[in-house]
């Protein structure tokens, strides 16, 4: 049978692709793909973000957009742009509440066209925010397009490490290389007395960086206003933030 | 073209089917799912929990199991069975590290053979612990048997709520009743100084209850124990509990 491989091209003027993953739902992939977006951007990048998850997109909410995108007279989609990054999301199509209700099919066509349909225009980098799993979104993703680097997210319990492990060995698989792993959520510092407890347990994503012999990207601690900023769709990025969130 | 629901039929002994979902990722819901089925058996159910997450499965490390199951002359899977409840997960069939990288048409199979293959027994529940998203696992579920009831899991924030939403959608559009949802992750108590922090912010699941009249199930804190004794394959409920914990 034919190479799955076969029909992957460059998107025309996108220099890097870079696929932000963890295996694990709710362990802040997406948090993390739209403040490394943000801050590649005020570092003068030009910059796309492409919320890859259908069944669950947090990018609308995260990055506080409610309008639909444009078509342009070729049937291209406009992505939308915030913070002086281009955008695109199956949230900004679908009303927040309904529920996306697909089989594989529907799902891999909607990916290439959110790839090869969309006008991202001239981009250094391309972040692609990835649902958990390692289902049909991630094999579309990889058989339409190179992929320059993968980043993956994970929690410091062993529950999260188990399902980083098997999104960086899919990535191994597919040859993608691992630019790193990032431990998030990695400790918390009470408000009221300073004290730190270790709420998801501590360090585990660090063991697996070295054990594997993966880049260690650092820690971000557990920190409520992360969470507040999420819900008002203003990434912590754009505000003077935490020195541990921002040298990450 | 065919009803989908078509050849729904109930798995034979199995008296009741509870799906637990959330449409959000690492927000409890495999926790829930696993001490659900344990506090059902402790009051003398005879209870099965079937780890529907075929990319992520939770139910290996959370009971503490890493044997393979049996094969009976007849070709059904033998569960494997630990304080008192009948389980099965593909966990206990690939090795933790191995990605599974499928496609919808095989998760269909793998789904459809773990409710009918498997060698459930007379059961007075049993417990589904969905993946995030409505896709594949989802729709093979709901249209291979019928589902008694669901019971949605969500963390406070908006960025949860969305997701949860979307997942009382589909089963309200399956004509599957909503036993409630139950907030977890709800407030953080710190254990050197006692005083509060609302982590993932608070209460956003007991209002999205009241706005779409389901139940509200109760709140679970945020617990470190919980995260520990999950790596640990030591579920909470086998232990004395926090009161809070134990009533929902
Ligand atoms: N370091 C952190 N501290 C506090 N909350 C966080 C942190 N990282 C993420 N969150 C919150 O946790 C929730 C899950 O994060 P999200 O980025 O949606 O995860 P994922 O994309 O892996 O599902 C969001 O509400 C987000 O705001
Ligand atoms: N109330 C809680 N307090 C502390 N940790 C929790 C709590 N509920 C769940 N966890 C931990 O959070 C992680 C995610 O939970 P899990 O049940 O795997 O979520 P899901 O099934 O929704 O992905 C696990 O490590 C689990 O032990
Ligand atoms: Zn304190």
């Amino acid at each position: 049978s034919k190479n799955p491989f076969e029909d992957r091209a460059p998107i025309h003027g996108v220099k890097n692709i870079i696929a932000v993953a963890s295996g694990k739902g709710g362990v802040g992939k997406s948090t993390f793909s739209v403040n490394l977006a943000i801050s590649l951007a005020q570092q003068g990048k030009k910059v796309g973000l492409l919320d890859a998850d259908l069944f669950g997109p947090s990018v609308p909410t995260m990055m506080g957009i409610n309008k639909k995108p444009d078509v342009t007279m070729k049937n291209k989609i406009v992505p939308i742009e915030k913070f002086g990054i281009k955008l695109m999301s199956l949230g900004f199509l679908i009303p927040e509440d309904t529920p996306v209700i697909w089989r594989g099919p529907v799902v891999m066509q909607v990916i290439t066209q959110f790839l090869k349909d969309v006008d991202w225009g001239e981009l250094d980098f391309l972040v692609v925010d990835l649902p958990p799993g390692t289902g049909d979104i991630q094999l579309t993703l990889v058989q339409t397009v190179p992929i320059n680097f993968a980043i993956v997210v994970s929690t410091p319990q062993d529950i999260s490490l188990i399902d980083a492990r098997k999104s960086l060995g899919m990535f191994d698989k597919v040859n993608i290389p691992i630019f790193g792993i990032v431990e998030n959520m990695s400790y918390f510092m009470c408000p009221h007395c300073g004290k730190r407890s270790d709420i998801f347990k501590h360090g585990g994503a660090k063991d697996t960086a070295e054990k594997l012999g993966v880049n260690f990207l650092g820690e971000v601690p557990i920190v409520p206003e992360i969470c507040e900023l999420s819900d008002k769709g203003e990434p912590i990025m754009t505000k003077d933030v935490h020195q541990e969130v921002r040298s990450v």
